[in-house]
């Protein structure tokens, strides 16, 4: 049968000067890793929505994308995850948001579809709901990268700066 | 953010979206991620997308339904309808890209910046990524 798989690990203005030839290739590693994991799934006859979950936990575990391990940092210093999830055949969505703790966002968010009422849960509920689901829990450090660190630190000394471009600030 | 969007053996859709947000964004603020129709849309026999990139502009532009509103009213092909969403959204100041799928498992990626980390596959195609 027919079967298709596409991925992404972000968008932005990447140069190819900062991009080294090592660390491009770490990123196309990441990114075949993942979609070899979502092609085991959809080659065996595997439903759409399991390969979408599948693939999106491997790149959350990546440190080198932001979702999971290796999220952003906010205004506050800390890491908050946000992730969805839809199913074609059923309509059927579940979406999580400001997650803290729930070391697979995604997971949450297939969660809050198949085992619940709603479409999208928050914050400490979200987590909490996720936990009671069996979803594994992890210390808020977990998510923490260096790189992401050094990044949020130059944003802050930059806040107040003539010239900084506020609209991913405030949206 | 991270994404991915599938169709299955038996033709149906899926897709799936999750993020850490934004470098510095201030407390509450929630993207387009989490929002069903806007970062993240899957209806089987039209489309499925995941979207990332600013949040808001993603938000505004309902750009996962719009993708799949062009392909399923208009009669647009999947990369003509994934690039004229992405226009919507850079006309609005926003900036990103999405990936998307038809009901037959074409793919079709469409940014306006510089670059997006982002792959394939399939049962007639191999693996392939590319970032620029």
């Amino acid at each position: 049968g027919k079967w298709s798989l596409a991925i992404h690990g972000g968008a932005g203005v990447i140069d190819r000067g900062d991009l080294t030839p090592e660390k491009e290739a770490l990123y196309r590693q990441g990114l075949n890793e993942a979609l070899a994991v979502g092609q085991a799934v959809l080659a065996r006859g595997g439903a759409a929505v399991d390969a979408v979950e599948a693939t999106v936990k491997v790149l959350e575990d990546n440190p080198l994308f932001n979702a999971g391990r290796g999220a952003v940092f906010a205004a506050d210093g800390k890491n908050y995850l946000d992730a969805s999830i839809m199913d074609g055949a059923t309509l059927k969505a579940g979406a999580v948001a400001s997650l803290t703790t729930t070391k697979h966002p995604v997971s949450a968010a297939r969660a809050v579809m198949d085992k619940s009422r709603h479409v999208l849960l928050t914050g400490q509920g979200a987590d909490q709901f996720a936990a009671e689901q069996g979803l594994e829990q992890v210390d808020p450090s977990y998510f923490r990268t260096e790189a992401r660190w050094e990044a949020y630190l130059k944003w802050k000394a930059s806040q107040g700066l003539s010239g900084v471009d506020d609209t991913h600030k405030y949206g | 953010t991270v994404g991915a969007v599938a169709l299955d053996q038996d033709g149906h859709l899926a897709a799936a979206t999750s993020t850490g947000g934004l470098t510095g964004k201030m407390w509450g603020r929630i993207g387009d991620s989490p929002l069903i129709g806007s970062g993240t849309i899957a209806i089987d026999g039209q489309c499925a997308v995941s979207g990332t990139g600013t949040g808001e502009y993603f938000i505004r532009q309902n750009a996962g339904r719009q993708v799949c509103d062009r392909v399923h009213w208009n009669d647009e092909g999947i990369q003509s309808a994934a690039d004229a969403t992405m226009a919507e959204v850079g006309r609005i100041g926003g900036d990103g890209g999405l990936i998307s799928m038809d009901k037959d498992g074409k793919v079709a990626f469409a940014l306006n910046v510089s670059g997006m980390y982002r792959g394939s596959v399939s049962s007639e195609t191999v693996a392939k990524t590319a970032i620029y």
